[in-house]
């Protein structure tokens, strides 16, 4: 009896957890849907300089679906690491912008 | 009983679906208010300036930054149509898109970390849905209602 | 030169999550280990 009483339990917990994914589910494609409506926004040079205090910055804007690879460094043969990065697009120009506060 | 066991797992997997795609959900919640805040920052900032900022000064979203150390010497190769650029760097170098630099600009209300202002959290539940307050106040207080709702139960 | 998977980390516009940037930092930041 106290097994099935378990298995009743256990069915009605799931029934529940099946019916909060679902809502889970569409809030998640409302939000995302929501956001895509979120137009025409921008930040100022001077906001993205603030939050990397002093580093030299490269903006890259960029048509979806460009790729981005970065190989894992190897040693170059001066001895020191090469980092790289390699952009690469299939349907439009890519933009970059150096920006740094001087 | 052994049915028993197979629901009880079904459970578990349905519990950790769910807690992904709650996280999920908060990351999507927070650049919806990060780019509501953004907004109406811009729209604040052009009324008092009397207009919009000069278009060199401003970059449209989406895009990526790619931080590096101001002594880094960066050699770039460009194609001739500009589908195509490398970077070489002599130094690291960190890539971050957009939403990072929105929560870095605060336009998150610090949500993220699980720290925000009563005042800021109010502003915040205000660029969202009403059905999709509850998740704010979560991400606020950093609690998660498969913590205080099923899981214990079942235990 | 091809890179391959195990040889670089992918990053696609308006198709990765943020969390394959942060793999990427981790990856420079560790010195290329991956």
């Amino acid at each position: 009896k106290e097994v099935i009483n378990r298995l009743r339990y256990l069915e009605a917990e799931i029934e529940d957890l099946e019916l909060k994914e679902k809502e889970l589910d569409q809030q998640k494609l409302w939000l995302q849907q929501s956001i895509k409506n979120i137009t025409f926004s921008y930040v100022t040079h001077e906001d993205i300089c603030n939050c990397f205090n002093g580093d030299t910055l490269l903006a890259i804007q960029a048509p979806c679906g460009t790729q981005l690879e970065v190989p894992i460094p190897e040693m170059g043969q001066n001895g020191q690491k090469k980092y790289q990065i390699n952009l690469k697009s299939h349907s439009g120009p890519i933009h970059v912008l150096l920006i740094n506060r001087e | 009983a052994q049915e028993c066991q197979n629901l009880e797992m079904e459970k578990q997997r349905r519990i950790e679906r769910i807690k992904q795609k709650r996280a999920q959900l908060q990351e999507l919640l927070l650049q919806q208010i990060a780019f509501k805040n953004l907004v109406q920052r811009n729209e604040q900032n052009e009324q008092q300036n009397l207009g919009p900022p000069a278009l060199n000064s401003t970059i449209q979203l989406p895009f990526l930054i790619v931080n590096t150390s101001k002594r880094t010497i960066i050699d770039c190769s460009i194609s001739s149509d500009k589908f195509e650029y490398l970077f070489n760097f002599d130094n690291t170098f960190e890539i971050h898109d957009d939403i990072e630099v929105l929560k870095r600009m605060g336009m998150s209300f610090g949500l993220e970390a699980g720290k925000c202002s009563s005042e800021d959290l109010k502003t915040a539940k205000s660029l969202v849905p009403k059905a999709l307050e509850s998740y704010v106040s979560d991400m606020c207080t950093g609690s998660s209602w498969v913590n205080q709702g099923l899981l214990l139960s079942s235990t | 030169s091809c890179l391959t998977p195990r040889t670089a980390l992918l990053y696609k516009f308006n198709g990765s999550p943020s969390k394959s940037l942060k793999d990427i930092n981790n990856m420079i930041k560790g010195g290329g280990q991956k």
